[in-house]
Protein backbone atom coordinates (compact mmCIF):
# COMPACT_ATOMS: atom_id res chain seq x y z
CA UNK A 1 0.00 0.00 0.00
CA UNK A 2 1.11 3.96 -0.36
CA UNK A 3 -0.45 7.09 0.11
CA UNK A 4 0.36 10.40 0.79
CA UNK A 5 -1.13 13.49 3.09
CA UNK A 6 -0.28 16.88 2.09
CA UNK A 7 -1.11 20.73 3.50
CA UNK A 8 -1.01 23.13 0.84
CA UNK A 9 -0.16 26.58 1.25
CA UNK A 10 -3.91 27.88 1.39
CA UNK A 11 -4.34 25.48 4.50
CA UNK A 12 -5.79 22.90 3.13
CA UNK A 13 -5.52 18.83 3.59
CA UNK A 14 -5.62 15.81 1.31
CA UNK A 15 -5.20 12.43 1.74
CA UNK A 16 -4.83 9.90 -1.19
CA UNK A 17 -4.10 6.02 -0.93
CA UNK A 18 -3.43 3.47 -3.27
CA UNK A 19 -2.93 -0.57 -2.66
CA UNK A 20 -2.92 -3.84 -4.62
CA UNK A 21 -4.32 -5.55 -1.32
CA UNK A 22 -2.08 -8.26 0.17
CA UNK A 23 -0.73 -11.62 -1.31
CA UNK A 24 -2.94 -14.33 -1.65
CA UNK A 25 -6.22 -12.46 -0.69
CA UNK A 26 -9.41 -13.29 -1.31
CA UNK A 27 -11.00 -12.74 -4.80
CA UNK A 28 -13.04 -9.62 -4.61
CA UNK A 29 -12.01 -8.70 -1.32
CA UNK A 30 -11.65 -4.57 -0.23
CA UNK A 31 -9.40 -3.24 2.00
CA UNK A 32 -9.63 0.02 3.81
CA UNK A 33 -7.91 2.22 1.32
CA UNK A 34 -10.72 2.86 -1.07
CA UNK A 35 -13.20 3.36 2.67
CA UNK A 36 -13.18 7.16 2.93
CA UNK A 37 -12.77 7.33 7.00
CA UNK A 38 -10.85 4.25 7.24
CA UNK A 39 -8.02 4.25 5.33
CA UNK A 40 -7.99 7.11 3.67
CA UNK A 41 -9.73 10.52 5.13
CA UNK A 42 -9.13 14.09 5.58
CA UNK A 43 -10.49 17.27 7.04
CA UNK A 44 -9.30 20.82 7.05
CA UNK A 45 -8.62 22.18 10.53
CA UNK A 46 -7.98 18.69 11.96
CA UNK A 47 -5.84 16.27 10.12
CA UNK A 48 -4.82 14.12 6.52
CA UNK A 49 -4.23 10.75 7.25
CA UNK A 50 -3.37 7.62 4.81
CA UNK A 51 -3.08 3.96 6.37
CA UNK A 52 -1.47 0.93 5.72
CA UNK A 53 -1.80 -2.64 7.32
CA UNK A 54 -4.59 -5.31 7.73
CA UNK A 55 -7.12 -3.09 6.42
CA UNK A 56 -10.20 -5.38 8.31
CA UNK A 57 -9.02 -3.75 10.86
CA UNK A 58 -8.94 -0.27 9.59
CA UNK A 59 -12.34 -0.63 8.76
CA UNK A 60 -13.44 -1.77 11.65
CA UNK A 61 -12.12 1.07 13.98
CA UNK A 62 -12.79 3.55 11.29
CA UNK A 63 -9.50 4.58 11.92
CA UNK A 64 -8.75 7.94 9.45
CA UNK A 65 -12.20 9.32 11.05
CA UNK A 66 -11.64 8.03 14.74
CA UNK A 67 -8.07 9.91 14.47
CA UNK A 68 -9.83 12.99 13.78
CA UNK A 69 -12.35 12.67 15.91
CA UNK A 70 -9.92 12.40 18.51
CA UNK A 71 -8.08 15.28 17.59
CA UNK A 72 -10.99 17.21 17.05
CA UNK A 73 -13.72 16.14 20.07
CA UNK A 74 -10.67 15.12 22.97
CA UNK A 75 -8.08 17.87 21.66
CA UNK A 76 -5.41 15.31 21.30
CA UNK A 77 -2.38 16.29 19.00
CA UNK A 78 -1.80 14.43 16.33
CA UNK A 79 1.38 12.24 17.95
CA UNK A 80 -1.18 11.33 20.69
CA UNK A 81 -4.19 10.40 18.40
CA UNK A 82 -2.11 8.15 15.86
CA UNK A 83 -0.17 6.60 18.33
CA UNK A 84 -3.69 5.59 20.42
CA UNK A 85 -4.16 3.95 17.31
CA UNK A 86 -1.52 2.46 15.88
CA UNK A 87 0.02 1.10 18.99
CA UNK A 88 -2.96 0.93 21.36
CA UNK A 89 -6.34 -0.11 19.90
CA UNK A 90 -4.55 -2.37 16.62
CA UNK A 91 -1.75 -3.69 18.11
CA UNK A 92 -2.88 -5.75 20.62
CA UNK A 93 -4.68 -7.36 17.46
CA UNK A 94 -0.88 -8.64 16.60
CA UNK A 95 -1.85 -7.12 13.02
CA UNK A 96 0.93 -5.20 11.44
CA UNK A 97 -0.57 -1.32 10.77
CA UNK A 98 1.18 2.16 10.07
CA UNK A 99 0.14 5.47 8.71
CA UNK A 100 1.34 8.58 7.89
CA UNK A 101 -0.77 11.53 8.91
CA UNK A 102 -0.62 15.77 8.68
CA UNK A 103 -2.41 18.13 11.42
CA UNK A 104 -3.57 22.14 10.51
CA UNK A 105 0.02 23.00 11.18
CA UNK A 106 1.89 20.78 9.31
CA UNK A 107 2.99 18.21 12.18
CA UNK A 108 3.77 14.76 10.88
CA UNK A 109 3.07 11.69 12.37
CA UNK A 110 4.08 8.07 11.09
CA UNK A 111 3.49 5.57 13.52
CA UNK A 112 3.98 1.85 13.09
CA UNK A 113 4.07 -1.38 14.96
CA UNK A 114 5.98 -3.52 12.39
CA UNK A 115 9.60 -4.09 11.98
CA UNK A 116 9.72 -1.10 9.51
CA UNK A 117 7.38 0.98 6.89
CA UNK A 118 8.46 2.73 4.10
CA UNK A 119 7.81 6.25 4.57
CA UNK A 120 8.86 9.76 3.71
CA UNK A 121 8.56 13.07 4.90
CA UNK A 122 8.71 17.00 4.36
CA UNK A 123 8.49 19.27 7.06
CA UNK A 124 7.29 22.92 6.93
CA UNK A 125 11.07 24.12 6.89
CA UNK A 126 11.40 22.69 3.27
CA UNK A 127 13.78 19.45 4.57
CA UNK A 128 13.01 16.22 3.16
CA UNK A 129 13.76 12.46 4.77
CA UNK A 130 12.95 9.24 3.97
CA UNK A 131 13.22 6.26 6.08
CA UNK A 132 12.46 2.18 6.05
CA UNK A 133 13.76 1.04 9.37
CA UNK A 134 14.86 3.14 12.43
CA UNK A 135 17.56 4.97 10.34
CA UNK A 136 16.44 8.37 8.86
CA UNK A 137 18.31 9.33 5.22
CA UNK A 138 17.93 13.15 4.39
CA UNK A 139 16.96 13.23 0.57
CA UNK A 140 17.37 16.75 -2.19
CA UNK A 141 14.20 18.36 -3.18
CA UNK B 1 1.26 29.73 5.29
CA UNK B 2 3.13 26.36 5.85
CA UNK B 3 3.37 23.65 3.80
CA UNK B 4 4.12 19.73 4.31
CA UNK B 5 4.00 16.86 2.87
CA UNK B 6 4.35 13.02 3.87
CA UNK B 7 4.22 9.53 2.49
CA UNK B 8 4.48 6.11 3.20
CA UNK B 9 5.05 3.26 1.16
CA UNK B 10 3.28 0.21 3.02
CA UNK B 11 4.28 -1.04 6.35
CA UNK B 12 5.58 -4.86 7.21
CA UNK B 13 8.84 -4.03 5.92
CA UNK B 14 10.73 -6.57 7.35
CA UNK B 15 14.41 -6.32 9.01
CA UNK B 16 16.97 -4.74 6.98
CA UNK B 17 18.40 -8.49 5.74
CA UNK B 18 15.74 -9.01 3.74
CA UNK B 19 16.05 -7.30 0.34
CA UNK B 20 19.44 -6.69 -1.37
CA UNK B 21 21.08 -3.12 -0.82
CA UNK B 22 20.02 -2.65 -4.33
CA UNK B 23 16.24 -2.87 -3.57
CA UNK B 24 16.75 -0.75 -0.55
CA UNK B 25 18.26 1.94 -2.42
CA UNK B 26 15.47 1.52 -5.19
CA UNK B 27 12.42 1.71 -2.99
CA UNK B 28 14.34 5.00 -0.98
CA UNK B 29 15.32 6.68 -3.93
CA UNK B 30 11.49 6.12 -5.52
CA UNK B 31 10.42 7.67 -2.28
CA UNK B 32 12.54 10.41 -2.62
CA UNK B 33 10.87 11.06 -6.11
CA UNK B 34 7.83 10.62 -4.72
CA UNK B 35 8.62 13.44 -1.92
CA UNK B 36 10.04 15.55 -4.60
CA UNK B 37 6.86 15.50 -7.09
CA UNK B 38 4.54 16.29 -4.59
CA UNK B 39 6.51 19.00 -2.72
CA UNK B 40 7.31 20.67 -6.50
CA UNK B 41 3.82 21.01 -6.27
CA UNK B 42 3.32 22.67 -2.95
CA UNK B 43 6.06 24.91 -3.28
CA UNK B 44 4.52 26.26 -6.56
CA UNK B 45 1.04 26.58 -5.57
CA UNK B 46 -0.28 23.82 -6.14
CA UNK B 47 -3.12 21.79 -4.05
CA UNK B 48 -2.85 19.57 -1.63
CA UNK B 49 -4.74 17.64 -3.78
CA UNK B 50 -2.13 17.57 -6.51
CA UNK B 51 0.62 17.37 -3.76
CA UNK B 52 -0.55 13.98 -2.90
CA UNK B 53 -2.10 12.69 -6.47
CA UNK B 54 1.61 13.18 -7.51
CA UNK B 55 3.48 11.51 -4.66
CA UNK B 56 0.93 8.16 -4.69
CA UNK B 57 1.13 8.03 -8.41
CA UNK B 58 5.08 7.71 -8.50
CA UNK B 59 4.82 5.07 -5.93
CA UNK B 60 2.43 3.84 -8.03
CA UNK B 61 4.51 2.99 -10.92
CA UNK B 62 7.86 1.69 -9.21
CA UNK B 63 7.94 -1.86 -8.61
CA UNK B 64 9.35 -1.22 -5.08
CA UNK B 65 5.67 -0.85 -3.72
CA UNK B 66 2.14 -2.65 -3.18
CA UNK B 67 0.44 -0.36 -5.79
CA UNK B 68 0.09 -0.15 -9.48
CA UNK B 69 3.01 -1.96 -10.92
CA UNK B 70 4.14 -4.23 -8.67
CA UNK B 71 0.67 -4.93 -6.91
CA UNK B 72 0.35 -8.18 -4.80
CA UNK B 73 -1.64 -11.02 -6.66
CA UNK B 74 -5.14 -12.54 -5.14
CA UNK B 75 -6.01 -15.96 -4.52
CA UNK B 76 -6.51 -16.58 -8.76
CA UNK B 77 -3.22 -15.20 -9.53
CA UNK B 78 -4.86 -11.53 -10.41
CA UNK B 79 -4.28 -7.66 -9.50
CA UNK B 80 -7.49 -6.08 -8.01
CA UNK B 81 -6.28 -2.48 -7.39
CA UNK B 82 -8.06 -0.29 -4.67
CA UNK B 83 -7.57 3.89 -4.11
CA UNK B 84 -9.28 7.00 -3.28
CA UNK B 85 -8.70 10.55 -2.26
CA UNK B 86 -10.05 12.95 -0.78
CA UNK B 87 -10.01 16.94 -0.18
CA UNK B 88 -9.94 18.16 3.52
CA UNK B 89 -10.94 21.62 2.01
CA UNK B 90 -14.47 20.38 0.94
CA UNK B 91 -14.78 16.44 2.38
CA UNK B 92 -15.35 15.60 -1.08
CA UNK B 93 -13.56 12.28 -2.02
CA UNK B 94 -13.18 9.79 -4.55
CA UNK B 95 -12.26 6.14 -4.56
CA UNK B 96 -12.66 2.90 -6.48
CA UNK B 97 -11.53 -0.72 -5.89
CA UNK B 98 -11.43 -4.02 -7.64
CA UNK B 99 -9.57 -2.90 -10.91
CA UNK B 100 -7.95 -4.53 -13.26
CA UNK B 101 -6.67 -2.20 -15.38
CA UNK B 102 -6.47 0.85 -14.50
CA UNK B 103 -2.61 1.92 -14.32
CA UNK B 104 -2.64 4.78 -11.81
CA UNK B 105 -5.70 4.24 -9.63
CA UNK B 106 -5.62 7.31 -8.09
CA UNK B 107 -5.76 9.34 -10.59
CA UNK B 108 -9.26 7.33 -11.71
CA UNK B 109 -10.21 8.31 -7.39
CA UNK B 110 -9.59 12.05 -8.17
CA UNK B 111 -11.53 12.11 -11.50
CA UNK B 112 -14.54 10.26 -9.89
CA UNK B 113 -14.00 12.91 -6.89
CA UNK B 114 -14.02 15.56 -9.30
CA UNK B 115 -17.21 13.98 -11.32
CA UNK B 116 -19.46 14.22 -8.67
CA UNK B 117 -21.82 11.62 -9.87
CA UNK B 118 -20.33 8.80 -6.68
CA UNK B 119 -17.86 8.64 -4.22
CA UNK B 120 -17.40 5.18 -4.78
CA UNK B 121 -17.07 2.69 -7.87
CA UNK B 122 -15.91 -0.90 -8.30
CA UNK B 123 -14.98 -3.71 -10.12
CA UNK B 124 -15.41 -3.14 -14.55
CA UNK B 125 -17.58 -0.09 -13.87
CA UNK B 126 -14.27 1.62 -12.27
CA UNK B 127 -12.16 0.06 -15.44
CA UNK B 128 -14.61 1.48 -17.83
CA UNK B 129 -15.02 4.63 -16.06
CA UNK B 130 -11.07 5.42 -16.01
CA UNK B 131 -11.43 4.31 -20.13
CA UNK B 132 -14.12 6.68 -20.74
CA UNK B 133 -12.18 9.63 -19.23
CA UNK B 134 -9.05 8.94 -21.55
CA UNK B 135 -7.05 7.41 -18.50
CA UNK B 136 -4.32 5.02 -19.39
CA UNK B 137 -5.17 1.01 -18.70
CA UNK B 138 -3.43 -2.25 -18.69
CA UNK B 139 -2.92 -5.73 -18.82
CA UNK B 140 -2.95 -7.49 -16.18
CA UNK B 141 0.62 -8.36 -16.82
CA UNK B 142 1.84 -4.47 -16.27
CA UNK B 143 0.81 -4.72 -12.74
CA UNK B 144 3.37 -8.50 -12.19
CA UNK B 145 6.46 -8.62 -10.45
CA UNK B 146 8.39 -11.65 -10.04
CA UNK B 147 8.52 -10.91 -6.63
CA UNK B 148 5.13 -11.27 -5.98
CA UNK B 149 4.75 -14.06 -8.25
CA UNK B 150 7.29 -15.90 -6.15
CA UNK B 151 5.67 -14.31 -2.66
CA UNK B 152 1.75 -16.25 -4.33
CA UNK B 153 3.63 -19.30 -5.03
CA UNK B 154 5.28 -19.74 -1.46
CA UNK B 155 2.13 -18.49 0.18
CA UNK B 156 0.09 -21.09 -1.66
CA UNK B 157 3.05 -23.72 -0.66
CA UNK B 158 3.31 -22.28 2.97
CA UNK B 159 -1.07 -22.57 2.96
CA UNK B 160 -0.70 -26.64 1.38
CA UNK B 161 1.86 -27.88 4.10
CA UNK B 162 -0.45 -25.74 6.84
CA UNK B 163 3.40 -24.11 8.11
CA UNK B 164 3.51 -20.46 8.56
CA UNK B 165 4.71 -18.02 5.69
CA UNK B 166 6.89 -14.94 6.17
CA UNK B 167 5.79 -10.92 6.73
CA UNK B 168 6.82 -10.68 3.62
CA UNK B 169 4.01 -12.90 1.73
CA UNK B 170 1.89 -11.80 3.96
CA UNK B 171 1.59 -8.23 3.39
CA UNK B 172 2.50 -6.40 0.21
Amino acid sequence: TVGAVALDAAGHLAAATSTGGYTNKPDGRVGDSPVIGAGTYARDGVCAVSGTGKGEFFIRYVVGHEIASRMAYLKQDIAVATDGLINHDLAPHQIGAGLVALDAQGIVAAPYNTPGMFRGWVTPEGKAFVATHEEVYEVEL
Amino acid sequence: MKIALAIHGGCGVMPENSMTPEEWAGARRDLGAALRAGYALLKTGGSAVDAVEAAVVVMEDSPHFNAGHGAALNENGAHELDASIMDGATLEAGAISASHAIRNPVKAARLLMEDGRAVYITGPAADRFAEEKGLPVEPQSYFTTQKRVDALQAMKRHAAAGTEGTENEKHG
